[in-house]
């Protein structure tokens, strides 16, 4: 079974057409493995990526090197996945 | 499993695996069978069943509502919003005026789990999967993305050609056959005048196209439509919602669901992306599964209502 631990996933504020434009190159990096729950559209609008534990210290590197702000909305994939399963079998019982 | 004696004792504020979700749908069809059927419209590339629940007061081919939920297998809330919905279509036939009065015109389709073996895989080995699960020659990577695979635009710019990708097209139009499944059954119907094709999330309801800057002919239509339903939606928890054409409101992508139902002359073609609480993304939680039904059910209603109010 695939596993998060460590995984973040990352809330992005751009402030213009310019960071978007980075955040499009970031995308197309393919040996980080992002996942983008939500593409950088505007400026207006926020991205969230899915950055795997192994590639977290360079996406932030990158982000921050660039000016871009960011949160984090999600700490640990891995313990929100886990929290959701024991929902599930506690509705069952 | 979860022990179901009746529909009326299913959570419907709680996830639920594929075997679940077709134990419900069989559940649902023997207590309505006259209102209720199930459809086996094909088979995943894994051989799982695809079916619809078809809900219809009689004669053939009728004018019809389409409604798709789980294409992205990742996306729970969506499939979860489908089981809801159809639970409120078959309880509010006879008791509700506007669901009654439509069923006695029209025929209504839903598609709970779009995209099973992706839902399944997303239950037992990957819970962040998107994708279909057919392999690709050449490559390792596994899935097409099936919000790509239309023939609309296909291989254009807003999907990606690496097997590797999200956004992955797969290597010809309709080549998965949970995209293939749904177009013979579309063209084979012919009668259908709304196709809504629900994903989450960011809060959206968007029109065609996706592939193309050329405004659809009846934009100003959708536009209007669109505006009045997501007024709808936002009257029961104020929830707000952006609307507009794909390539203006996201960005572009092409081989996209109802960029193929309006090019078939599906005018009512709409596509939602449901609640974003700004904390969870995909894994929204479960007591968010009702809200976010109730208010996207007002929406849905509304886009039903000018259908049938508007024939063409």
């Amino acid at each position: 079974q695939k596993i998060f631990v460590g995984d973040q996933v990352l809330r992005i504020a751009t402030k213009d057409v310019e960071q978007i434009t980075l955040l499009k190159d970031l995308e197309e990096l393919e040996h980080l493995e992002l996942d983008f729950w939500k593409g950088p559209t505007h400026p207006d609008f926020p991205t969230d990526v899915h950055v795997p534990f192994a590639s977290l210290q360079a996406v932030k590197v990158f982000l921050e090197s660039n000016n871009i702000q960011y949160s984090i909305m999600i700490e640990n994939l891995q313990s929100i996945v886990e929290e959701e399963k024991i929902q599930i079998s506690r509705s069952r019982s | 499993t979860e022990q179901m004696r009746n529909t009326n004792s299913f959570n419907y504020a709680s996830y639920h695996t594929l075997d679940e979700i077709y134990s419900w749908m069989d559940m649902l069809v023997s207590e309505q069978s006259n209102l209720v059927s199930k459809i086996h419209i094909g088979s995943t590339f894994e051989n799982r069943p695809i079916y619809i629940l078809k809900f219809s007061t009689g004669g053939t081919k009728r004018p019809a509502i389409w409604i798709d939920t789980g294409i992205h297998s990742r996306e729970w809330v969506t499939q979860a919003s489908g089981i809801w919905m159809a639970k409120k279509i078959a309880t509010d036939y006879g008791k509700d005026a506007f669901i009654t009065s439509i069923l006695n015109e029209m025929d209504i389709f839903i598609e709970i789990v779009t995209n099973p073996d992706g839902f399944y895989f997303t239950h037992t080995k990957n819970r962040m999967w998107r994708k279909t699960r057919s392999t690709n020659s050449g490559s390792s990577c596994v899935g097409v993305d099936p919000n790509r695979n239309w023939d609309a635009g296909f291989g254009g710019a807003g999907a990606s050609s690496n097997p590797c990708s999200e956004t992955y097209r797969g290597p010809r139009a309709n080549s998965e056959s949970e995209v293939k499944s749904i177009v013979d059954f579309v063209k084979s119907h012919g009668n259908f005048k709304a196709f809504i094709s629900i994903h989450s999330y960011s809060q959206m309801l968007l029109y065609p196209y996706g592939y193309t800057k050329t405004p659809a002919a009846d934009q100003q239509e959708l536009d209007n439509l669109a505006k009045k339903a997501i007024d709808a939606l936002s009257t029961l928890y104020g929830t707000s919602y952006r609307y507009g054409s794909i390539i203006n409101t996201i960005y572009q992508a092409s081989g996209g669901t109802i960029d193929w139902t309006y090019n078939q002359g599906i005018k009512y073609s709409y596509t939602f992306e449901l609640r974003d609480t700004g904390r969870y993304g995909f894994i929204l939680p479960a007591n968010q599964i009702i809200p976010t039904a109730q208010e996207t059910w007002l929406a849905i209603k509304t886009i039903m209502e000018h259908t049938y109010n508007n024939p063409y």
